[in-house]
């Protein structure tokens, strides 16, 4: 099995090589991606080396080659229809992000409760349904994955509704640690980890 | 020095640690925690021991005595003053994310620059103040951490009054890769990174 922080930095030299590609670059070097990433570059041929043989020592790597082989390991090669669960200000701020799109993730379908919401356009061809329709847009579009950006309270309800539906991934911005059946799999977002990681850089470059 | 995956982790033992805590637990292991988090009892272990001896081996360890080593760690045992500039609708979530205040990270100031906002209250005692009173603001309220979530396109210029004005960390939500001077410490935050990280679990999930 490899391990999570692997697949969160492969996740990362993606993001990294599609730069160089747009910037019309055709070579790079482990010691080239670990900067870029404030790394190491022997951690950068170990994450690879994972899943084969990749570049030859010395030469380093085709961008181009190496793009497309990280789409294959993290499936990021076809798109990926999402429905956003909960339009609120987090789950309007995400549906706007022009990294989903550009990264082939497109937005399908929406859910809310509030009348206000419901049946108001949140992207050009996506209509805000009401959850209790869940099941049936799941069907019409197709969706996989759901980002679910509801308030805490409904969290495990809502997510309940998820799976009895049949989704197949959950990326869980709430505070609330979700009960899921084996086949659902879970990835949860939390901006305090990160600020958490934030003020150790901070005292450490002071000098405790 | 103390890999980054490292850091993360243990701000994640530390919400764990918090959650048993409220819940009146005295005692805990690695092999609990490990369990909590979806990885091996050997890796919380190791990610401790770089910080000296915890525990005892076959006791486990105090939940309150480990949490507050964490802290000091984590230099999470403090109050922290933050600033949000840029209040559109993912400034806006994030400042009414109950986890903030729960984890001593205190709103104290808010930027924007719409005319719309200005002026405005944001939360009980913080009003949206005009981008150009930065300097003056952060002098009276004493912020050391920016979280960004301005438009991209005002990213670096944004950044450079931040750095010019004293700031010590960024948390930066823009797809923007931002150049600070040496003294200051940027965490970028990027939910597409997971939402790739989804993908592979579930294509690894149904057997490639
Ligand atoms: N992980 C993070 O970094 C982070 C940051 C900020 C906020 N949050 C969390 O994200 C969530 C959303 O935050 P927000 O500021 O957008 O809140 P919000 O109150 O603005 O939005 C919540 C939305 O969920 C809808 N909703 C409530 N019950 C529902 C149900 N049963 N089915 C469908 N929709 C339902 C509401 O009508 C509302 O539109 C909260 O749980 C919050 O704690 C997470
Ligand atoms: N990292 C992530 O997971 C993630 C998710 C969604 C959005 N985003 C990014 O976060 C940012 C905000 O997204 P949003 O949906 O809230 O956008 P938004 O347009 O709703 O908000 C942007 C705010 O920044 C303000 N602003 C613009 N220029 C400014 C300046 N010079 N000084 C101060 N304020 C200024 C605007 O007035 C507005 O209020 C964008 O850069 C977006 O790409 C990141």
């Amino acid at each position: 099995k490899v391990p999570k922080p692997t697949i969160k930095r492969i996740a990362m030299y993606n993001r990294f090589l599609t730069q160089l590609k747009e910037e019309g670059v055709e070579k790079t070097s482990s010691k080239e991606i670990a900067e870029a990433l404030n790394i190491k570059a022997s951690q950068v041929r170990k994450d690879l080396s994972y899943f084969g043989e990749f570049g030859k020592r010395g030469v380093g790597y085709n961008v181009e080659k190496l793009l497309s082989k990280i789409h294959i390991i993290l499936g990021t090669e076809r798109v990926w229809n999402i429905a956003i669960v909960g339009v609120g200000n987090l789950g309007k701020a995400i549906s706007h992000y022009p990294e989903l799109e550009k990264n082939k993730f497109r937005i399908v379908a929406a859910f809310d409760v509030d009348k206000r919401k419901v049946n108001s356009v949140l992207l050009p061809g996506v209509v805000i349904k009401h959850i209790n329709e869940l099941k049936d847009e799941m069907k019409k579009t197709n969706f996989e994955i759901a980002i679910l950006t509801v308030s805490s309270n409904a969290a495990q309800t809502v997510t309940d509704l998820l799976v009895e539906a049949g989704i197949k991934g959950i990326l869980n911005f709430t505070p609330v640690t979700l009960n899921v059946s084996e086949d659902v799999v879970v990835e949860n977002v939390d901006f305090v980890v990160s600020l958490k990681t934030l003020t150790y850089e901070i005292i450490s470059k002071a000098g405790r």
